[in-house]
């Protein structure tokens, strides 16, 4: 039941978005951050043949089913988390990047978040005057269990703050800010460890910015009928 | 040539472009640079301009000692002195209606690209990829030489004399990674990261490319009855109306080698 074929014509030069029929799971394994249970990862591939030609493209990626969802307690004002519908008590480290000159190991990548599911952390911080962190730390984090908290790139120090006021508005080109942000999106999406986007550091990013950013990562009307218990409503099904 | 990715993390070498007195055109066709030979030396890709230079003991290793200290600075020594070019080549060779993508998964801060002879330019922005169709500019017999002039950030920034988080917070203008003026927990680093940063790769695909895939779940009946949802985008870049069939498999290993497919 997990193998599922459709056809489709596309015009010559033509760019398509298609979405699947949904594929139907009976309780499949479910990625549970560290400490809670496993993490549970299954491959997905997609792949797209062309009659007449055979084999066109491939493409796969490791997938982890599980809701992760957070809000603001209005008693401590800190943020609640709940994976699976279950709640979770954060551990987090905070995560600058792994070399000042950028040479990014996997290996590097691979001892460094075992190091911290080691020390029970369930949560990395990548800080927004760093990297929107690569694949390879996102993989290592679906591996051992650690929910990713990714800031974009903003920071109190450097945008409107301090004295004189350096950068009130944020970077010069916020259209450019808003392609890089969408293309990391893209990028870094199906990791079953990303939990959270956020604007910046100890700063809110400039307000269109972080209307956009708001606008483009809210959940899709499609899935936003959840209830308490991470269930949709039935009609959605 | 097989579909798929393949990296182009081995082979580069690196000049300063204002050592270098050829163009990307002349680099890419009549004048390839032959080996680590000054003022070429091996590269770190992917890494930045400092990597490549410790690397080759061009500078000290800034994170021994006060040697930062003894590595010029771009506020001091200009936004060229880092403009690096990176060179390599690779073998490829098509059949009819296979195409060919040249990735760059991250670039800091912008770059020029010059494939057997021909230019194409990659935009600012550190946090981006870019994919460049080159199939119409491979070589012929196989055998193609690629080169790209990278540009540090536009807003460099200049370290004040008491330091501080962000330095003159110049950076910010840019989008790029804001650290490299120095923090409180890293003194400055003097190429502000500018280089091929991340992954560099070919991808060969047939007529039609599946383009970032994005795969969302959605639980029911206290997560027994769970929905996979996943979109693509496509694009048919031959000339004819490609009839496609599109594949989703999900597999997972269980415990002993079991695939359950």
């Amino acid at each position: 039941e997990h193998l599922q074929t459709q056809h489709l014509s596309i015009s010559p030069g033509a760019h398509v978005q298609y979405t699947f029929p949904q594929l139907f799971f009976y309780k499949p394994n479910l990625w549970w951050p560290n400490g809670m249970g496993k993490q549970s990862l299954y491959t997905v591939r997609i792949s797209v043949d062309v009659k007449g030609y055979g084999e066109s493209d491939l493409w796969s990626h490791l997938f982890g089913f599980r809701k992760i969802e957070s809000h603001i307690d209005n008693a401590t004002g800190g943020r609640l988390f709940k994976v699976n519908g279950q709640p979770i008590f954060i551990r987090g480290g905070n995560w600058i990047l792994s070399d000042g000159l950028l040479r990014l190991s996997k290996k590097r990548y691979k001892t460094d978040i075992k190091f911290h599911a080691d020390m029970n952390m369930n949560m990395i911080r990548c800080w927004g005057g760093g990297l929107a962190e690569r694949p390879e730390f996102y993989h290592y984090c679906d591996i051992y269990g650690l929910l990713v908290w990714q800031e974009f790139w903003i920071t109190g120090d450097v945008d409107g703050r301090g004295v004189p006021v350096s950068n009130p508005d944020g970077p010069l080109d916020h259209d450019l800010f808003m392609l890089c942000a969408r293309d990391t999106v893209k990028l870094l999406r199906n990791h079953p460890s990303l939990a959270l986007w956020v604007g910046g550091n100890e700063q809110v990013p400039p307000e269109d910015i972080n209307k956009a950013l708001k606008n483009d990562l809210k959940l899709h009307p499609y899935f936003k009928n959840s209830n308490e218990t991470g269930n949709f409503t039935e009609d959605l099904s | 040539a097989s579909i798929g990715k393949t990296k182009l993390d081995s082979g580069w070498l690196a000049a300063r472009s204002t050592e270098v007195g050829l163009s990307g055109t002349q680099l890419t066709t009549s004048h390839p640079p032959t080996g680590p030979a000054k003022p070429w030396m091996e590269a770190v890709v992917p890494g930045t301009v400092l990597a490549t230079l410790v690397k080759n003991k061009a500078v000290p290793d800034p994170f021994y000692g006060l040697e930062n200290e003894m590595i010029l600075d771009i506020a001091d020594s200009g936004r060229e002195y880092y403009t690096f070019w990176f060179f390599t080549t690779f073998q490829c060779k098509l059949s009819e209606n296979q195409h060919l993508d040249l990735n760059f998964r991250a670039i800091n801060y912008s770059a020029e690209v010059y494939l057997n002879g021909q230019k194409r330019v990659l935009q600012k922005g550190m946090f981006r990829r870019h994919s460049l169709d080159v199939t119409d500019i491979l070589h012929p017999d196989g055998q193609n030489l690629l080169a790209v002039l990278v540009h540090p950030p536009d807003h460099p920034g200049t370290i004040p004399p008491e330091g501080g988080q962000g330095g003159d917070h110049e950076i910010g203008k840019d989008v790029a990674t804001q650290y490299v003026e120095g923090w409180d927990w890293i003194a400055p680093i003097r190429d502000r990261n500018t280089g091929i940063w991340d992954e560099v790769s070919i991808s060969v695909t047939g007529p039609v490319k599946i383009i970032d895939p994005h795969l969302v779940s959605s639980f029911f009946d206290n997560y027994t009855r769970v929905y996979l949802h996943a979109s693509t985008e496509l694009e048919n870049r031959s000339t004819w109306v490609a009839e496609c069939s599109l594949s989703i498999q999900v597999t997972t290993d269980l415990e002993g080698g079991v695939c359950l497919v």
